[in-house]
């Protein structure tokens, strides 16, 4: 039998269902129809009961492929250079930032790294007593400035002190930040250019549905992200989230963090999100 | 874009002096991929777009009233239905909880609602009965210097940390409590959301949903209404570009209407829900 067009119609309804009830974002359940429209349609099958599992199995490769077309080497953190490592963690309001740092500070320290905390979300209330408690519990250097200061200075601060103390990694805290707000959005455009990480990392929250197409369009195209970490998927089990940031601006995702303590952040596993989605 | 999909459907139909099933097939199927787009819940969208589409099929257009005005109100009646019974917040006495998801704005609208009360002229406490989180009880507090409104509250058990708030706070006519984010699956913190309820016997249990959550908006929503009863929903971010179709969800499953949207970080940014003003950005 020969895959038609109106095969692929009928399967890919209820496929599309499930991966947009898995929050994958409409933009990208569109791209990834197209894709299999591409491959799928002529191609013959042993017999007309092949069509459906046929196209079934192209979609889970073909997820597990867009996942995988780019991917982060937890490894390059630990890679030792002349100067430290600086990363800037960015996104909108409540994804998880900072608990983020929290966790892979944890995890870098238990590589034997030392690192810097710098407290360059300077606006929200209690953001830098949040961290600085992190820091006290990690026992990390916290480098930080008067609330309500230029976040640029704090982590401009910070990377002068990792390098006169010949330290590991530097990771700068941002606050929150809608896409849509151009003067907070140019602010981080400030930190980068003052601070010159050398990553910058987009957390994204697992929660949010379409308009994770939409931070992530934005933010990569002001700083552009070199890799996404993506919070709460103890939350929403399915992750499809991954998909639609992947979709979207084609970056790595190199953590997926699963719960609040320490202990809860993962290195991405492609194939572990695609079976999540079809269970 | 869906809009312009949406608008040419509806042009179409402007032309006509009644509407073919084709003609109706077509903007539900427009009305559909706009809900989906938005983040309603997929089984909600579905129901939804059937409604309009079996109405606009079997109910004539009154006397006087365009094929396309007929559309247009059955959509809109749908839509403003699915945002329940709409319900203020009665600007007096009384005790309330804010419960969600982990960073939805439960603090920052903590902060909001006292700022909301204390223009009505009334007397307001803030409790921090969130004790997980670093630094939730300062970031708290500092919200109420600025409000100059009194705090209660902090230290490491909640249910003890309400208790402060209500002996402390006590005379105070409006005393607003924040708690930790939870979800669904953490029995020990839906234990501890019972447990800091059942202390405060609060009048509303408002449940703060960020705008942009998904398919879990749902339901998340129907668990904290299981485990405490939600009365009203607060809407957060939506200066963003979330449409915020989440809120569908969590109203039909709380049965509790939309109270308050969040329309910035400052306390202020805190507005009345406009149904059709919502409906209308939501459907793009
Ligand atoms: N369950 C769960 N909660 C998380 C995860 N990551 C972060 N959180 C929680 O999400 C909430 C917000 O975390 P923060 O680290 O303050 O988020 P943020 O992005 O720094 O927030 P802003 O600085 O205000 O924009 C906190 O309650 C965290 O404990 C996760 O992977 N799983
Ligand atoms: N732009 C915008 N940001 C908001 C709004 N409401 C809250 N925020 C921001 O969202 C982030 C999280 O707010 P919090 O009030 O800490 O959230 P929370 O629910 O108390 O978080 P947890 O206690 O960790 O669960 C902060 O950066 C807030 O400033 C809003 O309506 N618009
Ligand atoms: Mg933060
Ligand atoms: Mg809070």
């Amino acid at each position: 039998a020969v895959v038609q067009a109106k095969h692929l119609e009928n399967v890919m309804w209820e496929l599309e269902l499930a991966l947009l009830e898995s929050d994958v974002a409409m933009e990208a359940v569109e791209a990834l129809k197209a894709k299999l429209q591409q491959r799928l349609v002529g191609l013959r099958v042993a017999s007309r009961g092949e069509i459906a599992p046929t196209i079934e199995k192209a979609l889970k490769a073909s997820l597990v492929e867009l996942l995988s077309l780019e991917s982060f080497d937890p490894q390059r953190l630990l890679a030792r250079g002349d100067g430290p490592l600086v990363i800037a963690f960015v996104g909108v309001n409540g994804t998880g930032k900072t608990t983020t740092i929290a966790r892979l500070a944890h995890w870098l320290q238990g590589q034997g790294r030392s690192v810097v905390l710098a407290a360059a979300d300077t606006f929200r209330a209690g953001a830098i007593e949040q961290l600085e408690i992190h820091a006290n519990k990690l026992g990390c250097k916290f480098i930080a400035h008067q609330s309500g200061g230029d976040p640029a200075a704090v982590a401009f601060d910070a990377v002068a002190h990792a390098k006169a103390k010949h330290r590991d990694v530097v990771l700068i805290d941002t606050a929150g930040r809608m896409q849509t707000n151009t003067n907070l959005m140019d602010e981080m455009v400030k930190i980068q250019r003052v601070a010159k990480p050398d990553l910058i990392m987009f957390v994204g929250d697992a929660l949010a549905g379409n308009d994770a197409v939409e931070q992530a369009r934005k933010f990569h195209a002001m700083v552009g992200i070199d890799a996404v970490i993506l919070t709460k998927l103890d939350v929403d089990a399915k992750g499809g989230t991954a998909l639609s940031i992947a979709s979207a601006i084609g970056r790595p995702i190199a953590f997926v963090g699963i719960g609040q303590d320490y202990e809860d952040l993962m290195p991405f596993d492609a194939a572990w999100i695609v079976e999540r989605i079809f269970a | 874009s869906l809009s312009s999909a949406l608008r040419a459907t509806m042009r179409k139909i402007a032309g006509a002096s009644h509407i073919s099933p084709e003609l109706v097939k077509e903007l539900v199927r427009d009305i559909q991929r706009a809900l989906l787009q938005a983040d309603v819940n997929v089984k909600l969208a579905l129901d939804l777009s059937k409604r309009i589409e079996s109405r606009a099929l079997e109910e004539k257009a009154p006397a006087g009233m365009t094929a396309r005005e007929h559309v247009v109100r059955i959509v809109h009646s749908e839509m403003v239905g699915a945002l329940g019974v709409p319900r203020e917040l009665k600007p007096g006495a009384q005790k309330i909880m804010l419960v969600g998801l982990y960073g939805q704005g439960k603090t920052t609208t903590a902060g909001k609602l006292a700022k909301w009360f204390q223009s009505k002229g009334l007397s307001v406490g803030l409790t921090g009965a969130d004790v997980h989180r670093p630094a939730a009880f300062e970031q708290l507090s500092q919200l109420a210097a600025q409000l100059n409104v009194p705090v209660a509250g902090g230290g490491s058990d909640a249910v003890a940390a309400a208790k402060a708030g209500l002996t402390e706070l006590g005379e105070l006519e409006v005393q607003i409590f924040d708690t930790a984010g939870r979800h669904a699956l953490d029995t020990d913190l839906i234990d501890e959301m019972k447990a800091v309820a059942k202390v405060i016997q609060p009048d509303e249990i408002l449940l703060v949903l960020d705008a942009t959550v998904g398919q879990q908006a749902g339901p998340q929503a129907a668990a904290f209404h299981e485990a405490v009863g939600v009365t009203g929903v607060v809407l957060t971010k939506l200066d963003g570009s979330a449409k915020g179709g989440g809120a569908l969800s969590a109203v039909a499953e709380t049965q509790a209407p939309v109270m308050f949207v969040g329309t910035g970080e400052m306390l202020d940014a805190l507005e009345r829900l406009e149904p059709d003003r919502f409906i209308s950005r939501l459907l793009g």
